[in-house]
């Protein structure tokens, strides 16, 4: 049955290319399924099933959710398939280098892939935040929020910030990236038993 | 004075940027 999923990679090749071991390549493969056939039952997960798995909500659109799918996206397809998935959430794992996680959250941020984070992007983030969390700030508020953190960022000066730039302020505010990291990846098989179960009985089919 | 937020900080809390969102049922 996984062979007849467009795009599925064997566990063994990701396992080998991730940090995940067979078995838990297997367990996302199970998360997989579910989140790939929430909407449409096609064994790829679009960009509302993607949405609805993390924000809840099909129809509200979150950037973060957006930016985050498109970067899972490699192929730039408008979908997700199943060796994408586990790729890019091994970015989430404990054990991948930090230097890594940095990497793929400046990705995230430089929302037109300028190779910059501009002083523009980050204001449009925060009101993306302020929205999402039906947080309310006056435009001087969220001005001053943005000037500062660029003041702080922006080290030379130039209004944007490069990925050297960025790489120096994570090492001053490491919390930045904190949500990079999935504690619970390292050991999927235990967090997710209902997973592994549904897996062994695929594999003794 | 209010405390000013450090805008990556801030976004960085976003329910899109929560992957463990991805594992709930």
């Amino acid at each position: 049955r996984a062979r007849q999923i467009p795009g599925y990679e064997d566990p063994a090749t990701l396992a080998s290319e991730t940090p995940f071991t067979v078995s838990e390549v297997e367990a996302l493969f199970e998360l997989f399924k579910k989140l790939s056939s929430s909407i449409i039952d096609d064994g790829l997960i679009h960009r509302e099933e993607f949405q609805l798995a993390l924000i809840r909500n099909r129809n509200k659109k979150n950037l973060f959710a957006d930016r985050v799918f498109d970067l899972f996206d490699v192929k730039r397809n408008g979908v997700i398939a199943f060796g994408e998935f586990v790729r890019s959430l091994s970015i989430f794992h404990p054990n991948t280098p930090e230097v890594d996680k940095i990497d793929f959250a400046f990705k995230l941020y430089d929302l037109r892939q300028t190779g910059f984070i501009e002083r523009e992007e980050l204001k449009e983030m925060v009101l993306a935040l302020l929205n999402e969390s039906d947080l309310v700030l006056s435009d001087d508020v969220v001005e001053t929020i943005v000037d500062k953190t660029f003041v702080d960022a922006d080290s030379k000066g130039d209004g944007k910030i490069d990925t050297e730039e960025w790489k120096e302020f994570v090492a001053r505010y490491p919390s930045l990236i904190k949500n990079m990291t999935l504690p619970y990846l390292k050991d999927i098989t235990l967090a997710f038993p209902s997973f592994v179960m549904n897996s062994e009985v695929e594999d003794s089919e | 004075r209010p405390v000013i937020m450090n805008a990556f900080e801030l976004i960085s809390t976003s329910q899109g940027l929560n992957l463990s969102n991805l594992f709930e049922k």
